[in-house]
Order: C-alpha cells, then sequence, then structure tokens
C-alpha cells in the first residue's frame, strides 16, 4: 500500500465527495473520512485498484482469501450496488451506513431481507432458508438430521409467514423481525458510532473540520 | 435452542458478521 497513491489519499476523496457521501449517510464528514481510511486498507490487500473485490472482503472477513460462503456471497452482492462484481468507495458508504447504530430499524431489516432473500423472488422461501442453515452446519461441522432441519423450518414459517401461503413477504418479515430482535444483532456495528476513534490515523490525514 | 432458523442464521455465520472487518485493521 505504499505507494504514491496512498500519498495522494484522502485528498484523492474530494472534499465534496466527503460532504456528499456524508449527506447521504449518517456519518459526518470526518467520519466518511476515517472510513476512506479502512477503504484503502481493505481495497488495497490483494489488488491494489483502490476497488474492493470479494477476495478482499473475504480476506478482512475469515483473513483467508479463498473458500466458498453464501453469506459473504450474498453481502457482497448487497454492497455492490452497480452489480459490476466490485465495491466502490460510495458503494461501501451507503451499504455501512444502514449498519449505523442509529440507522432506522426499517433499513436494517429490509437489508436482511434483501440478504435473505437468495434467489431475489421478493419473498424469503423454505428452501431458500434450508440452504443457509445447511450451509452453515457444513461451515461449522455440524450435522442435523433432515428431519430436524425440516422441523426447524416448518416451525420457523408457522411463526413467520403469517398468511400461511408458503413464504415470507418483506411485511411479514418486518412483523416478525421487530417481534425478534436479535435477529437484527449483526446489523448493528458499535464500531461505527465512534469511527474516528476507530481509525486513529485518520488524526493525522484529515484536511477537514466537522 | 435453535428452533427458530433465523436465530440460527444470524447467530451463526460469520459471513454475516461485519465486525471482524474492524476488528482485524
Amino acid at each position: 500500500c505504499f505507494d504514491s497513491r496512498r500519498r495522494q489519499s484522502p485528498r484523492s476523496c474530494q472534499h465534496a465527495d466527503l460532504a456528499r457521501l456524508a449527506h447521504e449517510s449518517r456519518f459526518s464528514v470526518n467520519e466518511v473520512e476515517a472510513l476512506y481510511e479502512l477503504f484503502k486498507k481493505l481495497s488495497c490487500s490483494i489488488i491494489d485498484d483502490g476497488l474492493i473485490h470479494k477476495e478482499e472482503l473475504r480476506l478482512a472477513l475469515f483473513q483467508a482469501p479463498y473458500g466458498e460462503n453464501l453469506f459473504l456471497d450474498r453481502v457482497f452482492d448487497l454492497f455492490d450496488e452497480k452489480k459490476n462484481g466490485v465495491i466502490e468507495f460510495e458503494e461501501f458508504i451507503h451499504a455501512l451506513s444502514v449498519f449505523h447504530p442509529y440507522a432506522p430499524i426499517e433499513e436494517k431489516i429490509d437489508f436482511a431481507f434483501r440478504l435473505y432473500d437468495l434467489r431475489q423472488t421478493g419473498f424469503i422461501e423454505p428452501e431458500e432458508v434450508r440452504e443457509m442453515v445447511a450451509a452453515i452446519l457444513k461451515e461449522s461441522d455440524m450435522i442435523l438430521s433432515d428431519e430436524l432441519l425440516t422441523m426447524i423450518i416448518d416451525k420457523t414459517f408457522a411463526d413467520a409467514d403469517s398468511d400461511k401461503d408458503g413464504k415470507i413477504s418483506k411485511q411479514e418479515w418486518m412483523a416478525y423481525a421487530l417481534k425478534h430482535p436479535t435477529l437484527l444483532k449483526n446489523m448493528t456495528l458499535p464500531y461505527l458510532k465512534d469511527v474516528t476513534t476507530a481509525f486513529p490515523s485518520f488524526i493525522f490525514n484529515t484536511e477537514v473540520e466537522d | 435452542k435453535f428452533f427458530n432458523a433465523f436465530e440460527f442464521i444470524s447467530s451463526m455465520s460469520s459471513g454475516f458478521d461485519l465486525s471482524s472487518m474492524f476488528e482485524n485493521k
């Protein structure tokens, strides 16, 4: 990362861009600039092109650039608004803003819905939930009988699918998640409340005063 | 304990936990 681009940063992200991104998110200008420090680290960890590739996100989350993970794929797809296979800085800010402790719970619920709606049909279907549970069991080297897995899925849908049409709509998911707030635990990153402290290198780089 | 499939997913999925993005920096 110690190239000329690093010395230019964060000036390569102009103040107008920082201000616009702050306006579009729950972050202050200083916080957007601090997150640019994190973005730079992630986006040069494998390919130094100022964009986060899936392998770089995987490396940041798992400390390994290779390996399949269903959830990482879905998270990456949701960050990648333009669907061009990379995460740009403004996409990074937009998505992280949902994880801000002060972001509206409706935004968090919506993000989680899109994450679980694997095939993007507008509904969470039993096959998708089964696929996600099976992926975690495999990831964790746990074994569960098909019968027990079916029981768990059936019980979950009995609770969440209030109109009993065999799939969970966004409205049903909203009601269900509000009733079970622990489901949204991963949708809040406490670090984002004080991001300028989390990235002290920012203090020496910033030229912006909030 | 894990009779709620979504609770199981949200508590067990490491790919859905972005905090390590901050912890490892």
